[in-house]
């Protein structure tokens, strides 16, 4: 899509109607007014209208957990679909899940209880102070070892550097500095996930090079993986 | 955002950086 906005995956089928007595749920992760949020559908493909509805999370790498009870208007009649948010804090049980990001979630009706797993995009976590002094910035670049740097290419991506920039901010990615050298442009970013850890980051971009160079440093490398993915799917969506 | 120090460090590591 040519418009820049805050990146949301599509929904996936978290519980199929097959695995839920009839339940489905469609669902996907996004941030909204400085807030992790689960967006779902909810959909009842069997025969007798379900009420009841609840849902808890199991522990997770970082304490998501509901802000609020769900709300779906009940009864939701036979062949009835409705969409739902679901405000997420992170003050919930933390326990550090491999894949990092998987999150067990249990949906309660009147029928039974049903459990299924989701992964969360780790740009949901990107707080909106995520910007570091530059001089903080300077230092902690010089501080973390090049052991802890890990590159990557981004390809298919037609993007100019102001564009990046601003795309990446939507995203509370945010342009610390911004150099350009030899017609390259390099740009010194920052962001902060929801449990304070700190990711710094490198572009190099060369107008008119669908592939862009992303590096990062970060001390916490369980994210890296995660982070890369994260700026792919802001920058190719 | 007017620290003429700062602004040379920022060139200084892209200029390290830079792969001509």
């Amino acid at each position: 899509s040519g418009t820049s906005e805050v990146y949301t995956p599509a929904k996936q089928a978290w519980l199929p109607a097959s695995k839920g007595k009839g339940l489905e749920i469609m669902g996907t992760f996004n941030r909204k007014q400085g807030k992790p949020q689960m967006s779902m559908t909810f959909h009842n493909k069997a025969m007798q209208p379900m009420t009841g509805f609840a849902v808890q999370f199991n522990k997770n790498s970082f304490g998501l957990q509901p802000l609020t009870a769900l709300t779906i208007p009940t009864p939701l009649s036979a062949n009835q679909s409705i969409d739902t948010c679901l405000a997420l804090n992170t003050r919930g049980a933390i326990q550090r899940m491999d894949p990092l990001m998987n999150i067990q979630v249990a949906v309660k009706n009147c029928i039974d209880v049903f459990y299924f797993s989701a992964t969360i995009p780790i740009n949901v976590l990107f707080v909106e102070d995520g910007q570091m002094d530059r001089k903080v910035f300077l230092a902690t670049w010089k501080d973390i070892p090049p052991s802890n740097e890990v590159q990557a290419q981004i390809t298919n991506c037609s993007m100019s550097s102001d564009q990046a920039t601003n795309r990446l901010q939507q995203n509370n990615i945010f342009t610390v500095a911004k150099r350009t050298v030899d017609g390259q442009d390099m740009l010194y970013q920052s962001l902060k996930l929801t449990n304070g850890i700190w990711v710094l980051a490198e572009l190099k971009v060369v107008p008119g090079n669908p592939t862009i160079q992303l590096s990062l440093k970060t001390r916490a490398m369980d994210v890296v993986q995660d982070i890369q993915k994260a700026y792919t799917e802001i920058m190719q969506n | 955002e007017d620290d003429p120090d700062l602004d040379d460090c920022f060139s200084k590591l892209a200029e390290s950086r830079s792969n001509p």
